[in-house]
């Protein structure tokens, strides 16, 4: 061990593992999480070459591997908790992703919460099993965060019972999904529906891409990788071009919203129901912010306690950075910010399960704020924490600009949350729609209540005395 | 508005108002300047458009509170020998909140000009006061260093020897001299 680091750990006030605790949930969760991370780590088929040292086609190619005999391993060490799941993923990760990552994080939970009972039953088990491999193709090359803008389209045939799904223009072609390019078999499409001569709006479609089997690309698909990004190298984000290709009318999920064998059309409780996975991967976007946050906060200030550099009184030996104030000043806001956000993804997790648990039971009422809250704090949390990575990372000085430093990795697996999911400037206007809706609503005399209830305090909203 | 408060930087709760005003007064203004251009303009979408900025900002001090306010609930559940720890990180997050972004609370009297002096003082304390436990407190987060992908970041800190060991397994070191210099270098060197 380096002996400054040593020293500083015993210089420490307090036991580091009662906040692992208190971060895990509980230390019954630390111990789990520990068990699943250390079968990983000792399994020899989850080593592999540094990631830094491969060419794109060997990082897809590992990371497919991997992904396969992780589901093999999952099913062998019984990993079924969503928590456990996401232990046992985010470890061998790395800061890396992986090209199936999208049929457990957004296909089967699209399958889960917008799909009829029969519909979970034909496809949720072949999904978890990896014999479907899904993703979720939502944003197109000209449309992306405003969902009405999409162009794609889902046409309603009653002659045979069939949606003819459609990119009627180069810019509706499907392009980013995760795993599209070479990966996935089948995928959730988002499709304006149009049945009997009239558009209902978005809705979600399992439409078959490539041949079980053969992973051929079916008649009438056409699709591939979108070519070299920023970062996630290993990730085969794909395009996808549908050609008046046909699938059969129960491939349109009809949990809230149905489309009757003569095509009429029976509409959802709520419009917003569509966003349930989005509001999810929102939920869950805000603690990859305080993840990501963490792990720069952790490699910066460490190396800093390493690190010795020019002096701070003449002729003394050369001080760690961590002892500059302006070194402080830099990484310590940032910790504290990761600390928070932990706490503010706990409190993410908890509030989406919660309401979703009443949605399911016909309660919609929390659903705006749950929309707005999830809109406005991933924008907040990936906003600060893009930022907040970058700083540690220049914090490491040079040696920050290597691949040997980690955060380099960390910045362009995690860069992507500021726009995917909900462009962030568009997230703050979402949630600026709710504000300024509360606000009216308090002007019109109505108390409003949960996180905006201070609106019911302003000023300006007081009856002002009136001149007699 | 007159947004009468007291700040006490000691105080959570205080803190969590301070950030309530801000956010408040912010959607009070962006809610003023759509409805001042709904009233000049024919279309509701245009003042929107026209008003976005406020309301983005407006938008980003409510979430700025809602992360506070969590923090500070946070604290209010822990153990004793944590509590300090915490209230540190707290304050921290709060008050450097409130220096980069001095000039919301400073419009509309939220706070004074001298608080902000006594907010950046306390600031820079609390640098000192965190940094005897800021190993202890990342090493908190439990990453293992499989995990963490970082020669720099090492859990045991050897951090030059192993940066040494990495940069030897670069493809680019698999062999002593690279096979371009015979290709493109050596005749041009036989040449001259």
């Amino acid at each position: 061990m380096n002996p400054d680091l040593r020293r500083e750990r015993a210089a420490a006030t307090f036991d580091p593992e009662l906040i692992t605790h208190l971060l895990d949930g509980c230390p019954e969760k630390t111990r789990r999480r520990r068990e699943i991370e250390n079968m990983i780590l000792n399994d020899p088929d989850f080593q592999h070459e540094d990631y830094n040292f491969l060419t794109r086609s060997e990082r897809y190619e590992v990371a497919v591997r991997k992904s396969a005999s992780m589901v093999k391993k999952m099913r062998e060490f019984g990993i079924a908790d969503p928590d456990e799941i996401m232990w046992f993923k985010k470890l061998h990760l790395v800061n890396f992703v992986e090209p199936v990552g999208l049929n457990y994080s957004m296909f089967i939970p699209t399958l889960v919460n917008q799909g009829t009972t029969a519909q979970q039953e034909k496809w949720l088990h072949p999904s978890k099993g990896l014999q479907i491999i899904g993703t979720y193709a939502q944003t197109e090359m000209g449309h992306g965060t405003h969902l009405r803008g999409l162009e794609t389209t889902a046409t309603y045939d009653p002659r045979t019972q069939e949606f003819i799904m459609n990119s009627p223009t180069v810019t509706s072609i499907k392009w980013w999904p995760g795993g599209l390019g070479k990966t996935s078999n089948h995928a959730v499409v988002l499709a304006q529906l149009i049945t009997q001569g009239k558009c209902y709006g978005l809705h979600a479609f399992i439409v078959p891409i490539r041949e079980m089997g053969t992973h051929k690309p079916l008649p009438g698909i056409t699709v591939g990788d979108i070519g070299p990004k920023f970062g996630y190298e290993e990730m085969d984000n794909g395009y996808l071009k549908m050609d008046n290709y046909r699938i059969p009318r129960e491939n349109m999920l009809m949990k809230y919203a149905q489309v009757n064998p003569d095509g009429t059309y029976v509409k959802p409780v709520s419009n917003k129901l569509t966003y349930g996975t989005m509001v999810f991967v929102r939920s869950y976007l805000v603690g990859e912010a305080a993840r990501s946050l963490s792990k720069a906060c952790t490699i910066a200030i460490r190396y800093s306690a390493v690190r010795r550099q020019s002096e701070i009184k003449p002729g003394e030996p050369e001080p760690q950075v961590l002892d500059f104030q302006t070194q402080q000043y830099k990484l310590f806001p940032v910790l504290a910010t990761a600390y928070a956000f932990q706490f503010v993804g706990s409190y993410m997790k908890e509030t989406y399960y919660r309401i979703n648990d009443s949605i399911g039971q016909g309660d919609l009422s929390e659903l705006p704020e749950l929309h707005a809250l999830t809109a406005g704090l991933k924008a907040f949390t990936t906003w600060t924490a893009n930022t907040g990575i970058e700083e540690c990372r220049l914090a490491c000085g040079g040696h920050g600009y290597s691949h040997c430093s980690g955060i380099p990795n960390i910045y362009v697996t995690f860069t992507p949350a500021c726009t995917f999911e909900g462009e962030n400037t568009v997230m703050m206007l979402q949630t600026a729609r709710f504000l300024m809706k509360s606000y009216d609503q308090v002007q019109s005399g109505k108390l409003v209540c949960g996180l905006v209830s201070y609106l019911n305090d302003l000023p300006s909203q007081r009856i002002q005395p009136q001149q007699v | 508005a007159v947004w009468p408060t007291v700040m006490d930087i000691n105080s959570p709760d205080s803190l969590t108002e301070i950030y309530k005003l801000r956010a408040a007064r912010l959607i009070d203004i962006a809610a003023k300047n759509l409805q001042a251009e709904v009233s000049h303009r024919q279309s509701r979408e245009e003042a929107w458009n026209l008003t976005s900025v406020d309301l983005v900002r407006a938008s980003e001090a409510h979430c700025h509170y809602v992360v506070v306010k969590l923090f500070a609930d946070k604290l209010k559940i822990q153990e004793k020998s944590l509590q300090a720890v915490l209230r540190n990180l707290f304050f921290l997050y709060s008050l450097y909140g409130i220096s980069q972004k001095a000039g919301d609370f400073l419009q509309g009297n939220i706070v004074t000009g001298s608080q902000i002096t006594q907010v950046n003082q306390r600031l820079l304390e609390l640098l000192t006061v965190i940094r005897p436990n800021a190993v202890a407190l990342v090493d908190a987060f439990d990453f293992k260093d499989e995990t963490l992908g970082s020669v720099l970041g090492r859990y045991d800190g050897n951090v030059y020897e192993n940066l040494f060991e990495w940069a030897k397994k670069s493809p680019l070191n698999k062999t002593e001299v690279h096979e371009s210099y015979y290709k493109h270098l050596k005749p041009l060197q036989s040449k001259l």
